[in-house]
């Protein structure tokens, strides 16, 4: 219904607009209907890192699109706040200013989320008050192993 | 309705029982390319109600460990999700324990079996106990490998998709 | 045309069948047509790492996926081998080992073609003969920077 | 046909001129997010004859720079490469020369202008030059951030596409 889509897009557009800049560390993003009908019409993102141009999420670059995205995603699981939170390896394409921020953001929403994530990234890890180590010794065969934070970070996507 | 332990066994790569514990609210899974971390997600998904088609496979089967160089497939995949439900946030008629497990076992044949605390219950019950709490199989709670590439990659038409359905 | 079609599978086939093994330490891929007619039969990857059972590259993981890729890109880049390559991130959802991989065939293959890439990993980074440092101090405008390899890797995505 | 430099000015958020030198066999370019490493190799493919439409821009005016926060946007946008071919790989008629200028200008008004070695030429000269260098826009010979999650993703039919391009 017309009703309620509007009130899903203001929601989640007031949500993003107080995730993006705490990922980019400022600047502005907020959703764009792209046509006229809420029945039927499109959505797009535009953002401004700080110091940059307003943008279609098209124009950034790789690592910026990624960092919008998962501020869309956040403001996406505000809607329906869950008691937890699974990311898989969201943090990949970030420099390690931006994973910082990432991890900030999820250590304060930790607070009310359990969050639990898959990720190759030394920061991240560090983060993480536990860590499950998964391995295929066996080939095919997975099993959990012990890990701690330097031996972890060692083996990392670094 | 915090998730305390993760039970698999017989699950794609997992296929001898394991537990795995989640003690805290920063949980980190870490391990080399193809070792069974998005496995891990996958199974969380399916316990849910995710269909097999949106995990990677084309049929209920694919979940079930199919054999590697050294092991030969086997006949059923379990899955056991165990929360701490002391805020009571579970709805349906579970809505009073402390701590809800929550199984689903699938054979060869294709039939999946639900239960909940260890009794036999159906498909709806377990979608019934994730209504009202922001999980499910399709909501946001749970962000694939590639989800992020999808929405940056998203036209407008798809991203209002997207949209509706965190609704 | 059909001849024409048939000849380039086969030779990127057989090249895939050498990369493959390159970059994953063992295993096997190859290409499989997915219809009965040369002039609009699909073309499908099969793979199967080391240990592991082959199947279609879309059950496979995030990093084996992007590895296969990435064999099957340096087969297509050898029915036309150019003096030079660029790579734009391809190393990033690896792990080290298959990172270490990757640098090894890309060392190997510099012998004869210039390999130019960009990325965030500090495994790839040690690998590189001379390093281009890009910084944006000023917003929206870049600028070259010279880097050495310890305060590269330090900033690195890591 | 060894790439020795890269001149850009104007081009993206490289407003100022810019050379970078590639000294060697194996360049590493390191640097933050969107701090215009993937520029440069836009920059590439422009000058070989891409459209921008490729580049992540609709227009030929996007590949302009268009300003920043303390800074106006510029009229044109240059990039020109300078390859080494002391092995005599280039085509056309300047394949004897040792080395090797093609450079291409955009304006405003959207019209580009290409030059080898300082004179102008017209866009098909600069196509020639590298034909049977297995170099052009859309040769594998570069690989852009997202090619690899294309190639990933894509179904039997659009794998098929690829490999009839790469012939
Ligand atoms: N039904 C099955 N039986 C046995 N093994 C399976 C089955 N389904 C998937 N696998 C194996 O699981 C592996 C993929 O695991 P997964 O996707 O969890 O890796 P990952 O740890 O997330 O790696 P990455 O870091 O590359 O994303 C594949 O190697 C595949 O062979
Ligand atoms: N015409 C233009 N004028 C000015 N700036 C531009 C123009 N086109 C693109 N940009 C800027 O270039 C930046 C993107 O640069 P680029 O994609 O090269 O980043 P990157 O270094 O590859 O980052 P990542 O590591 O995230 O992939 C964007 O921030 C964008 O604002
Ligand atoms: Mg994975
Ligand atoms: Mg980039």
């Amino acid at each position: 219904t017309r009703q309620r889509f509007r009130e899903t897009f203001d929601k989640v557009n007031e949500r993003l607009q107080q995730t993006f800049p705490r990922l980019f560390g400022g600047g502005h993003a907020h959703l764009q209907m792209t046509g006229d009908d809420l029945l039927d019409t499109g959505v797009a993102i535009l953002a401004r890192p700080p110091g940059k141009r307003l943008s279609t999420i098209h124009l950034m670059s790789g690592g910026e699109k990624a960092l919008t995205a998962v501020a869309l995603v956040f403001a996406f699981f505000e809607l329906n706040p869950a008691p937890f939170c699974m990311l898989d390896e969201v943090d990949a394409p970030l420099d390690e200013a931006n994973v910082g921020r990432f991890c900030e953001l999820v250590r304060e929403m930790s607070e009310r989320v359990q969050f639990i994530f898959i990720t190759h990234n030394k920061t991240t890890m560090e983060f993480a008050d536990h860590l499950l180590g998964v391995t295929m010794h066996e080939p095919g065969v997975s099993r959990l192993v012990a890990v701690d934070v330097e031996e972890a970070a060692r083996m990392a996507n670094a | 309705m915090r998730l305390r332990r993760i039970k698999l066994a017989g699950f794609k790569s997992f296929v001898d029982p394991t537990t795995l514990h989640l003690p805290s609210a920063m949980v980190g899974i870490v391990g080399p390319n193809g070792c069974g971390k998005s496995n891990i997600i996958d199974a969380v998904r399916w316990v849910m109600g995710e269909n097999s088609r949106h995990l990677r496979g084309d049929s209920m089967e694919d979940v079930i460990f199919n054999g590697s160089a050294g092991r030969k497939p086997v006949g059923q995949a379990s899955i056991e999700l165990v929360f701490d439900n002391s805020d009571g946030r579970a709805g349906g008629q579970f809505a009073r324990f402390n701590e809800i497990a929550v199984r689903r076992v699938v054979a060869r044949d294709g039939q999946s079996k639900y239960y909940l605390n260890g009794s036999r219950c159906r498909r709806r019950d377990v979608v019934d106990l994730f209504l009202g709490t922001g999980l499910g199989p399709r909501s946001y709670a749970i962000i694939e490998q590639g989800m992020i590439s999808r929405l940056v990659e998203a036209r407008p038409e798809e991203l209002r998709v997207y949209l509706e359905e965190a609704a």
